[in-house]
């Protein structure tokens, strides 16, 4: 959309861009045509719809995780019988 | 349990900031969790530097990524103090590490835990009013379009790559929610934040919690 207000993040050449934005729709389409009732979240056109999906983890998703301990569950005794 | 709590109520989180083009997530959740710990205890809330922790935390690798556990470990052994942001702006990139003298007024980390809470959001609820805001790394990859609503499709556990900030949670509704502020600007998600279905770990949301005191 000419019009839109949202802008690319990423500056390359037009022809990529466009793929990128146009696999952008196409994955929009999937996310909101989920059959899953419609308390769900909404996706759409955003300042990354510019970016092709590996561009997109490659910049931004660059957290390493770590295995964390389990938090302790509390443990519950049984009571004795009693009379 | 409260059926909603946020801590923006409380005036102790601040602004959402945007990491632009640098993959520096792991450092933003974790200066924000020090930022609200320490408005927790009365300070003033003060805008903290992210482009200290991106220089100067030596196990990771500034906007090239890194763990938030990494920098809360760094943080707790050296003891070092977060300066201001005005003192040691963002650049999105990485720079050589600043060292400030003990005169330097700023802000350490006495203490963190972390811990997984998967299939105990609840515990994680209480964490979060304990502690304040809590650093979750998440899979973040369908979270590209995403625009707002409750997340609870589309991603999975396991897959960790984003780290973020959850500064409360809401089930005054059908479909409780966590309240998790990114660092992707404003203009992303609702006001800058994402809301994650709570009691199903959708994202990894409860694998990796961690909580800081200061």
């Amino acid at each position: 959309d000419p019009g839109s207000t949202v802008t690319p993040t990423w500056s390359r050449s037009r022809g990529r861009d466009a793929a990128a934005f146009r696999e952008s729709l196409r994955r929009h389409r999937f996310l909101n045509s989920s059959p899953w009732e419609n308390t769900t979240a909404f996706y759409g056109v955003n300042q990354f719809s510019y970016l092709f999906p590996e561009e997109f983890k490659a910049i931004y998703l660059r957290s390493k995780p770590a295995m964390f301990p389990r938090q302790p569950t509390e443990m519950y005794k049984p009571i004795p019988n009693v009379p | 349990l409260p059926l909603r709590f946020d801590w923006r109520d409380k005036h102790v989180v601040t602004q959402v900031r945007s990491q632009q083009m640098c993959g520096g997530c792991w450092a933003f959740s974790v200066v924000g969790a020090v930022e609200s710990a320490h408005a927790i205890q009365g300070e003033p809330l003060e805008v903290l530097s992210v482009q200290q922790v991106l220089d100067c935390s030596y196990k990771d690798d500034g906007c090239g990524g890194g763990s938030p556990l990494n920098a809360l470990r760094w943080l707790n052994k050296t003891q070092v103090k977060l300066v201001e942001d005005s003192e040691y702006p963002f650049k999105a990139q990485n720079g050589l590490c600043r060292y400030f003298s003990s005169s330097q007024s700023g802000v350490s980390v006495k203490d963190y835990t972390s811990h997984d809470f998967s299939e105990q959001e609840d515990e994680m609820a209480r964490a979060l009013l304990t502690f304040g805001p809590l650093v979750v790394v998440v899979d973040a990859v369908s979270w590209q379009d995403y625009l707002g609503g409750i997340i609870q499709h589309h991603c999975s556990s396991g897959e960790a790559n984003h780290a973020v900030l959850v500064t409360g949670f809401d089930k005054t509704g059908r479909i409780p929610y966590w309240i998790v502020r990114n660092s992707w600007g404003r203009s992303w998600g609702v006001d800058g934040y994402a809301h994650v279905k709570m009691g199903s770990n959708i994202c990894g949301i409860a694998d990796s919690v961690s909580a800081v005191s200061v």
